[in-house]
């Protein structure tokens, strides 16, 4: 085995930040505690969920790029990565699995004919998060290639158990451990697996005898191990720990083994920066790349204390359910955009009996919005998801408050919506908006539809649309239309004026949309208009949304 | 987020996969003439060690299905340390 870091703790926090539609949430979050308690039985380690992504371990599930630097590949190949850890990095642990994977959990008994065996990956890559590296051991679950499983249950291999003691057995945690080191004097058995190192002189302070035992498959390993509890010196053939627990050392260890092998363990221990880059911290990142490629990126799910980017909310509650984080209005445009957190993600039902889905087909489409380069549409209380015209993403629809957390139960649908130029999302329902930044709902959402200079009493607006020629905001409704103006945050003079001006485009549309074909989309019923938006131009006749677009 | 889908297809080659998992230094300038052939052997070897095969030390059938089997991300050999066995 090859270890890199360990965690200087025993007691571990892990936040499950999404999921696939088809695993859900129930599952993920259990096969992940499942694969948290076998490593942490070998390693006395204690692991906790956490609902908020302020933990040491997150989990999440992305595709393509998604600012770590190593864009997933579609389905197939690599399946998934995760970050040792490393005490500077606060990206240390995580684990992102590829989303465009099959993801599945296969059955005891059951030989997996398609899909991924989400269990089986999800045990290899918490090794890493532990601090394992690849092993070349086949037995070993840090064996780099997926082997599929053929029914039987997957577990560590010995390879792995010994990883496990010698990161976290052996190397003295500075956190007070669960359970006390029982002081014992040597046991004069010697098992034939004790390894008896060489005493080391006694030193100013005294050692610690500990004896661990370590079952695995009912057969017994016992070790005998001096200690050290302060020394800052350990005995020559073992790695020397600096204060911050990083091996800094390679030693040649033999172990043999009175069964069937002998084997020479080198433990190279790798410096701490992986080839994951653990110096910056994920914001750095996050500025970095967002600003870079601010609109096509994943960016895994921040550790922030929930203190939103847009000032700092004075409680970390989310919306809806106990009030909701009040947060400085005003935010500045330089503010980084934070952070994404892939709520988004389908997740499973959150309420037993799902509201009846709607026949997309029928068209009257509720809204539609180019959300981070993707097309949305709702209708009711469920969104479609398309990568471009007629290009659906598998999955979908799923319900909004899917995608949308904490979105109030009483709200039944979204009358527009849009991507703010800051990034945020802007929902709209009656003579109200929402503010959302992908974790939650900022700025004291819901906030008045008046702040957009639109008169109280209209009944809400039919639909909001970005023309990126002049980075207007452009809102309809029945045969009118406003221009804000995002940077002043009031609406242009001379407006509302009247729809007919698009030139051909009807009265009480129910969405709009500008694209980054260049063009802009209106829809109404099942059909839609295009305007070109270098021209001003629109389409002669409406063509069929539904069929067009959704495929019907 | 929801991102433009730009799939990553696996290594166009047994160098960029031996370079993408830590079995040869990713230097930036194209380092394929730099490596010797020794050198190269001795790499392949322990990309087959890494996946249970034979190690012959060339790109035969076996070690070119492995380079395109599904894996985890994480790189084999850290930061170019050789784990000897």
């Amino acid at each position: 085995f090859v270890l890199a870091n360990g965690w200087n703790k025993r007691h571990l926090t892990y936040h499950v930040a999404n999921w696939p539609y088809k695993l859900g949430e129930e599952a993920v979050a259990r096969l992940i505690g499942k694969a948290l308690k076998t490593w942490g039985d070998y390693g006395r380690l204690e692991f906790t969920r956490k609902p908020t992504p302020d933990a040491d371990i997150i989990v999440s599930f992305a595709r393509g790029y998604h600012n770590d630097m190593f864009p997933f590949d579609g389905p197939g190949y690599v399946l998934a990565h995760a970050f040792f850890p490393n005490p500077g990095s606060d990206i240390a642990g995580d684990i992102h699995f590829d989303l465009d994977e099959d993801w599945v959990e296969a059955k005891p008994q059951e030989f997996l004919e398609s899909g991924t065996d989400f269990y089986s990956v999800a045990l290899h890559e918490l090794g890493h998060s532990l601090g394992l590296a690849h092993s070349t051991d086949e037995n070993s679950i840090m064996f780099p290639y997926y082997k599929g499983t053929d029914g039987t249950s997957v577990q560590l291999g010995q390879d792995d158990l010994m990883a496990m003691y010698q990161l976290y057995i052996l190397r003295s945690i500075q956190e007070p451990t669960t359970e006390s080191t029982r002081r014992t004097k040597p046991p004069n058995t010697r098992s034939p697996t004790t390894r008896t190192r060489p005493r080391e002189p006694a030193t100013r302070t005294t050692q610690r005898e500990t004896t661990r035992l370590y079952t695995e498959n009912k057969r017994t390993y016992s070790w005998r191990t001096t200690e050290p509890t302060v020394s800052t010196r350990a005995p020559p053939n073992r790695p020397t720990y600096t204060n911050s627990m990083t091996p800094s050392t390679r030693y040649p260890t033999t172990r043999t083994r009175s069964t069937t092998y002998t084997r020479r363990t080198t433990y190279t221990t790798p410096t701490p920066s992986t080839f994951y880059p653990t110096t910056s911290t994920r914001r750095e990142w996050i500025t970095k790349e967002t600003s870079a490629s601010r609109w096509h990126t994943i960016t895994p799910p921040s550790r922030r204390d929930h203190t939103s980017s847009f000032g700092t909310s004075t409680s970390n509650s989310r919306y809806g359910s106990t009030g909701r984080g009040t947060t400085s209005h005003e935010s500045s445009a330089t503010v980084n955009r934070r952070p994404y957190s892939p709520s988004w993600y389908p997740i499973g039902s959150q309420s037993s009996t799902p509201p009846p889905e709607p026949n997309i087909c029928q068209g009257k489409f509720d809204a539609v919005a180019n959300l981070r380069g993707e097309i949305f549409i709702f209708k009711d209380e469920y969104i479609w998801r398309l990568q471009d015209l007629n290009r659906r993403v598998s999955g979908y629809p799923v319900l909004m408050r899917h995608m949308f957390q904490y979105l109030p139960e009483n709200i039944k649908k979204i009358d527009a919506a849009y991507q703010r130029s800051d990034g945020n999302m802007i929902l709209f329902t009656g003579d109200l908006y929402w503010v959302y930044d992908g974790t939650n709902f900022i700025e004291n959402s819901p906030r008045s539809l008046m702040d957009y200079g639109i008169p109280q009493g209209i009944g809400g607006i039919d639909a909001i649309q970005t023309w990126d020629r002049n980075g207007k905001t452009y809102l309809y409704k029945g045969d009118r239309f406003w221009r804000f103006n995002e940077t002043s945050k009031t609406i242009d003079p001379g407006y509302p004026q009247p729809i007919e001006k698009w030139g051909g485009i009807p009265s009480n549309i129910d969405a709009a949309l500008s694209w980054k074909d260049g063009k802009t989309y209106f829809f109404k019923d099942d059909l839609y208009w295009i305007l070109n938006n270098r021209d001003g131009i629109t389409s002669d006749s409406p063509r069929s949304s539904t069929r067009e677009w959704l495929g019907c | 987020l929801p991102v433009e889908r730009t799939v990553g297809p696996p290594p166009k080659s047994a160098l960029d996969f031996m370079k993408q998992y830590g079995y040869l230094k990713a230097d930036k300038e194209n380092s394929a003439a730099l490596y010797t052939e020794d050198g190269l052997s001795e790499a392949i070897k322990t990309v087959q060690r890494f996946g249970a095969l034979k190690e012959t030390g060339r790109l035969d059938n076996a070690t070119l299905k492995l380079m395109s089997s599904p894996r985890c991300g994480n790189p084999d050999v850290l930061h170019g340390k050789r784990s000897k066995r």
